[in-house]
């Protein structure tokens, strides 16, 4: 649907040790997907550039399928939830 | 926790134990992943912590009633995560809501399982007189640093965590510098492989126990079913939970003299003799009446007012016990006794109103009492606590089992800690807190007590891989309770403890601190299991962030180094092979012993293995072939190295498949 959810885009181990770079890489995929800086900037709910990289962001399916047949990209799935246990 | 580590062996009153030797974990780092922290509970007060460790690089978030003040030498991180959570939940109020938009906790969660791995001593603490004694977490100087990731929804009454969220604050700790990271947090089966995204917990441990952080986590509450367990990635901790040796009986006394201990957190005043009855329709009335505990609201109020009834229930959760006193005490009733089979969450009811749970043969006797008298009556009287002898040790009824569901020939659970009935902080927001502290029960409480013995451990060795940590806890976990006595396992029925049902058994710090050899594993070995498991090479090398070409023909997944043996479908034969290191004595020399499963041939090359200074690992094969002639069940034995020093036990578990990938419900 066109319904933007919130996905995780996995792109595994992180191939640059500057945090910054990390993110800004994760911006331009996410740009470039969209088509401009700001939707990516509106879209973007996180970006993993620690300990491995990835994002989260709001996407419509389309959108996360496009990503998802992206080479660099491992996975990208739908936000879901965890319980205490 | 005033009971747990006494439990344990770990006594603050004993000058050469474990915890004196790693000066209480001080310089070790736990994160919790959780709903928060309440940063002023006596729990996280500093005195006599040290300097915070150089390698901390977080820090404290301000937030919602927090600020970065609230943080001290103790409690070195608070952070919050919740972006993930709103963007899924654009309804979600956060004006409204009563959770804190901060690491501040609301519902206790986070504060209590922080307070048992790391608490600060905290002296003579009870709950409502039950359970006394001294509070604190299992390595006392240890820093805590909270992720809070976890968000209470008030149109729900539950808590809620963005998988988005999880990760981010996975993604913090690994930058933060956490050692040890503690996650009391689950999903539903089916699982999901650890390759895939779906498994967001075991993808983001995989990098940070690649990072040398241990990863620690709650297996789960959906036992005594088979194949339950989470958080079954081999590179994770998974921890069930057990009773201690502590319980609470209740005496329930009957009109005919007969007095029943049943089990309850029941506070209040003595409940004088008073009617007792069980609600069924005596054939003289078309009313509806119903003595199961999920249907007493079926039963006309005068039915019970002023009463205490009798409810049966094959429900073993906390809900059937609150509601069945909800439906009581909204009736006029005076009491509720509940027979069940035995759940292990005594949270107590509200108002300190009397609700005390027996087993079926006990409330067969009361029911027997009832119908065989005109005016039954019954008295119950405050609970007790008992502590050592006779009280067994079990593994809860709700603790997850194995086997593993997704890769069944890596054994999970890996092992067992206390989790049940344990008092420790909370929230002081929380419904059942009594002056910031709280009986709770969960696997939840089960993995902060195994990542605080890992902080102790860590802190002795700090130069051990993750892998090592779970070998020592493994191979050195007891086997029976502090009394010698066997553990059994809470189901239907009630059976022996078996490998499914805690790992490797009970956390044994002291054993675990010196287990002689440990069966090691790296990002390789993890490579080969993720081969072995059937992963693609793409996704592998994704994850793991370099080229990974698998072997052809693959590894086998039974040559994964971990420190157990399970064969899901043994057919004929298999050999499969192990490796390990000494961390003990230099020279070294240990002879085998094994215990087979019944019906199974275990034949180990070779039975002796000589360590010396060159020498610091030894690789073995074990030959399992079976004598059965059906598909069996799974059948339970040992291997065992002894150097006479030490018993390095690994759990074998074998299930002869003759007919394979069979089901079989004749």
């Amino acid at each position: 649907s066109d319904e933007s959810k919130v996905h995780i885009v996995y792109l595994g181990e992180k191939q640059h040790d500057d945090p910054e770079f990390v993110s800004e890489s994760h911006h331009q995929m996410l740009s470039s997907l969209l088509g401009s800086k700001v939707d990516a900037h509106e879209s973007m709910v996180y970006s993993y550039r620690h300990g491995f990289s990835g994002f989260a962001a709001k996407l419509t399916e389309s959108q996360a399928k496009k990503l998802a047949d992206s080479p660099e990209v491992v996975h990208v799935m739908a936000d879901s939830f965890y319980e205490l246990a | 926790t005033t009971r747990t580590w006494d439990y344990l062996g770990l006594s603050v009153a004993n000058p050469n134990n474990l915890l004196n030797d790693t000066n209480m974990g001080d310089q070790v780092i736990i994160g919790f992943i959780d709903t928060g922290v309440w940063p002023e509970s006596e729990s996280f007060n500093d005195n006599g912590v040290g300097p915070i460790p150089s390698h901390w690089k977080g820090g404290c978030e301000s937030g919602e009633k927090f600020i970065s003040t609230n943080c001290n030498r103790k409690l070195i991180g608070a952070k919050y995560f919740i972006n993930g959570f709103l963007a899924e939940n654009e309804g979600f109020n956060t004006t409204e809501s009563r959770d804190y938009i901060s690491a501040r906790d609301f519902i206790g969660h986070g504060t209590h399982t922080a307070s048992i791995a790391g608490g600060s001593f905290v002296p003579n603490i009870s709950y409502k007189g039950l359970a006394g004694g001294n509070l604190r977490g299992g390595a006392p100087r240890a820093r805590i640093a909270i992720y809070k990731a976890c968000w209470y929804v008030d149109q729900l009454g539950a808590v809620a965590c963005s998988s988005s969220d999880i990760l981010k604050a996975m993604d913090e700790s690994m930058h933060d510098g956490v050692d040890v990271l503690s996650l009391s947090l689950g999903a539903q089966i089916p699982l999901y492989p650890e390759t895939d995204l779906r498994d967001r917990i075991a993808t983001g441990a995989f990098h940070a126990v690649a990072k040398g952080i241990i990863v620690v986590c709650a297996g789960g509450n959906s036992g005594p079913a088979a194949q339950t367990v989470l958080n079954t990635a081999p590179w994770i901790i998974t921890v069930a939970a057990t009773t201690l040796d502590r319980s609470f009986p209740t005496p329930i006394t009957l009109g005919n003299r007969k007095v029943i201990l049943g089990q309850a957190l029941y506070t209040g005043q003595e409940l004088g003799f008073t009617s007792l009855v069980y609600p069924e329709n005596a054939g003289f009335t078309n009313e509806t009446f119903s003595g199961v505990c999920e249907r007493l609201n079926l039963n006309p109020n005068r039915t019970m007012a002023g009463k205490v009834v009798l409810c049966f229930t094959t429900n073993t959760l906390f809900t059937a016990v609150s509601r069945a006193a909800s439906y009581v005490k909204a009736a006029g009733g005076l009491g509720v006794i509940i027979a069940r089979n035995p759940g292990y969450n005594l949270t107590p009811c509200r108002d300190d109103f009397p609700c005390v749970a027996i087993d079926y043969e006990l409330g067969t006797d009361v029911l027997l009492y009832i119908r065989s008298t005109r005016s039954p009556v019954v008295k119950i009287q405050p609970s007790r606590t008992l502590v050592g002898q006779p009280v067994g040790t079990k593994v809860a009824t709700f603790s997850s089992r194995g086997p593993n569901s997704i890769s069944p020939a890596i054994l999970k659970p890996d092992i067992g800690a206390p989790g049940v009935s344990i008092l420790a902080a909370t929230s002081p927001d929380s419904n059942s807190s009594v002056g910031g502290f709280d009986i709770l029960a969960g696997t939840s409480m089960a993995a902060p007590v195994v990542a605080g013995v890992v902080a102790l451990l860590k802190a002795l060795h700090p130069n051990w891989s993750p892998a090592a940590f779970r070998s020592a806890i493994v191979t050195t976990a007891w086997r029976t309770d502090p009394f010698g006595e066997q553990i059994f396992a809470e189901g239907s029925s009630r059976k022996v403890a078996d490998p499914f049902d805690y790992g490797g058994g009970i956390v044994n710090p002291e054993k675990a601190a010196d287990p002689g050899l440990i069966y090691d594993m790296g990002p390789r070995d993890y490579i080969l299991y993720l081969c072995s498991a059937g992963y693609n090479d793409s996704s592998i090398t994704q994850l793991v962030g370099n080229v990974t070409v698998c072997s052809t023909p693959k590894t086998s997944v039974l040559d994964v180094n971990l420190p157990s043996i399970t064969i899901p479908d043994l057919k004929d034969e298999v050999t499969l092979t192990r490796t390990v290191t000494n961390v003990g004595t230099v020279d070294s020399v240990y002879k085998v012993v094994v215990e087979p499963p019944l019906g199974i041939q275990v034949v180990v090359a070779p039975e002796t293995l000589v360590f010396n200074s060159k020498t610091k690992n030894v690789s073995f094969t074990v030959r399992v072939s079976t004598t059965h002639k059906i598909n069996t069940g799974f059948y339970f034995g040992n291997l065992i190295w002894t150097d006479s020093m030490h018993n390095v036990t690994i759990p074998v578990s074998v299930r002869t498949q003759i007919l394979q990938n069979y089901y079989d419900e004749n």
